[in-house]
């Protein structure tokens, strides 16, 4: 291996751009590369390929990481604690309303009763839209007209959801940008709602993530995790070009999960999240 | 902040008579970081960087400004150069109706842009614009731009009996013409720029609707990928502007430095908020300011 340190250095570079490159962000880059040289200097590392293995094992660990300390699941909610509620939440446009959609049939086919919860009041036509799914995938929607105080909203679907005995009550809420601290605090009554009606409710929020986002998406995990209580991510629109890369930033910082992701716009169009085929594609 | 971070990078460097090739080094490690952490793409950040080491090294200090404050006004107003000082009117001609196209990915803003859009033309170039969404997948989408075309007091065309893009677009425009409507605003579905189908019809509707405007329509929290998306856009369809949107979040805005510098299209406008009302004109020293941050 007589140019070993050589290449070392190009191909270090080269695969720090390509880390940038799928947005996992310079401080998480400089950290799996700092791993990486420790192990290149105590010759654990001689070829390229095992260069590339480290890489990937380090991205995994991160999300693997997350993966313990997260979530929640439906599993630790206690059978008699009814409905089961899954808020979906995050700044605007990412997909919730459209994953809102895919979870209802994925939840529906695994036996559940399931309820959805209109509680966009404020967009033009998100409750139509929202509709349209519920329609599509047998679920019944309990939505207000436009302008309704959304906490009101989620307070009937409740109601409705206990009346009719449901497994999972799935919550819709409005797009919002995390600086907009009257908007984050409407999202902090709602769940104090959900508490009061079901115990330990919202049993599940989950955060969708634009997979194009930029370093934003760090302030805005850390902002809806701080005042929402953000329990897993859901990682959406990675049938695109962007990597998503965000999301291990998350994992990494804030130790949330990656629940699913979502790689289209037709109802079938999720997965559970799968960290090893995940990374495997990042160096694609 | 850039100005805090180069300070402190420089302060132990004399500063003599010209900017030393250690000033610049120095400093540029520190611009490169500010600007991937804004999002701008690396690629773009690289062909940047070396512009700005050109322009610094060699220079002639200046006396009232530190090092540090030279470097960061040299990087500002490269950045301010780059994003360019065009207007943000659209130019219009005497044509019945002008067309403007509004594309991009899933979920940017392009149909709340859309009526925007149309508010602004109304009110700022005395346009008379009509509406028409050829949004025909996304639940609701049509629905959707009617109750902004209602808000916002629009016209809108609509044809409920058609579920084909290009047979909105094509009656929508002959609906304008016969109805003297100077501005025809096109909102399309939000799609990927490697879904080859879909890019197919936007060149259909382009070539049907001649437009004379493409706004490629950006969410201001984009990162690497606004290289691609944007460039694609622009090989395929051809845009002649931008409207970066959400600019209302605390998102740096990097993409916008990184589809100009791709497309060499410029910036046209900015969404500020979810209002009807919440456009704004692009300025290129307020988005050189907060991607410097
Ligand atoms: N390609 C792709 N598009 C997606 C995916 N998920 C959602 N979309 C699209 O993204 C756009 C926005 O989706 P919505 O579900 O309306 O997003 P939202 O977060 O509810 O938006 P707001 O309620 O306005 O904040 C739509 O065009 C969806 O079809 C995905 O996984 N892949
Ligand atoms: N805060 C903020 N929200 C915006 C802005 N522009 C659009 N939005 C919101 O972003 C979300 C998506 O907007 P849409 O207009 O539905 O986006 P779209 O590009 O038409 O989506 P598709 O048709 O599904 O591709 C909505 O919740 C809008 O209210 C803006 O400048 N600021
Ligand atoms: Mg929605
Ligand atoms: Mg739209």
């Amino acid at each position: 291996f007589q140019g070993r340190k050589q290449i070392d250095a190009e191909l270090l570079d080269e695969l720090e751009e390509a880390l940038i490159a799928a947005d996992i962000g310079v401080p998480t880059t400089l950290h799996i590369l700092e791993n990486v040289r420790r192990g290149i200097a105590r010759n654990q590392i001689n070829d390229i390929d095992a260069l590339k293995l480290a890489i990937k094992t380090e991205l995994l660990s991160i999300l693997q990481e997350a993966e313990k300390n997260g979530v929640v699941s439906e599993e630790s909610v206690s059978e008699t604690v009814s409905p089961y509620v899954m808020m979906i939440v995050g700044v605007n446009g990412v997909g919730k309303t459209t994953t809102i959609g895919k979870l209802a049939q994925r939840i529906k086919a695994e036996g559940n009763d399931v309820l959805i919860c209109a509680a966009d009041t404020f967009r033009a036509a998100a409750s139509d839209q929202l509709a349209i799914w519920a329609e599509r995938t047998g679920v019944p929607l309990i939505q207000q007209k436009q302008g309704t105080d959304p906490a009101a909203v989620l307070f009937d679907s409740l109601k409705a959801a206990k009346s009719r005995n449901s497994d999972v009550l799935i919550v819709d809420t409005a797009g919002r940008l995390h600086n907009k601290s009257n908007l984050m605090a409407e999202l902090e009554k709602m769940k104090r709602v959900a508490g009061r009606e079901v115990e330990g409710a919202p049993h599940e929020t989950l955060l969708v993530i634009d997979a194009v986002t930029g370093q934003n998406g760090l302030e805005q995990a850390r902002q809806f995790l701080k005042i929402a209580g953000v329990t897993g991510i859901v990682l959406t629109k990675l049938d695109g070009t962007a990597k998503g890369g965000i999301a291990v930033a998350i994992a990494r910082e804030l130790n949330l999960p990656i629940r699913y992701a979502g790689i289209g716009e037709k109802v079938d169009d999720l997965v559970v999240f799968d960290a090893e085929q995940y990374v495997n594609s990042l160096f694609e | 902040s850039l100005s805090d971070k180069l300070k402190r990078t420089l302060k132990n460097l004399r500063g003599e008579g010209v900017l030393t090739r250690e000033h610049v080094e120095a400093a540029l490690r520190e611009i490169r970081m500010a600007l991937l952490e804004a999002d701008v793409n690396y690629k773009v950040a690289k062909d940047f960087i070396a512009a700005v080491k050109e322009k610094a090294e060699g220079q002639q200090v200046w006396t009232e400004l530190k090092p540090s404050e030279q470097v960061v006004k040299i990087v500002y107003d490269e950045l301010v150069e780059l994003l360019g000082g065009t207007s943000s009117r659209l130019v219009f001609t005497k044509q019945i109706p002008n067309v403007v196209m509004i594309v991009g990915l899933q979920g940017s803003g392009k149909t709340t842009s859309t009526g925007k859009i149309a508010m602004w033309l109304a009110k700022n170039q005395e346009r008379k614009p009509l509406l028409v969404s050829t949004d025909v997948y996304r639940p609701a989408a049509r629905e959707q731009l009617k109750v902004i075309a209602r808000a916002t007091g629009q016209s809108i065309f609509e044809m409920p009996e058609t579920n084909d893009a290009r047979t909105l677009a094509r009656e929508a425009y002959k609906h304008a013409q016969q109805t003297g409507f100077d501005t025809l605003l096109i909102d399309t579905a939000g799609r990927l720029h490697i879904d080859d189908e879909l890019m197919e019809e936007l060149v259909a509707i382009k070539g049907e609707t001649k437009p004379i405007e493409i706004l490629f329509v950006a969410d201001a929290m984009t990162g690497q990928d606004a290289v691609r998306s944007g460039e694609e856009f622009h090989r395929r369809v051809g845009i002649t502007g931008v409207m970066l949107t959400k600019m209302d979040g605390d998102a740096r805005g990097g993409a916008a430095l990184s589809i100009k510098q791709v497309t060499g299209q410029p910036v046209k406008f900015v969404g500020v908020g979810e209002k009807y009302d919440a456009l704004e004109p692009f300025y290129p020293d307020r988005i050189a300011q907060r991607i410097l941050g």
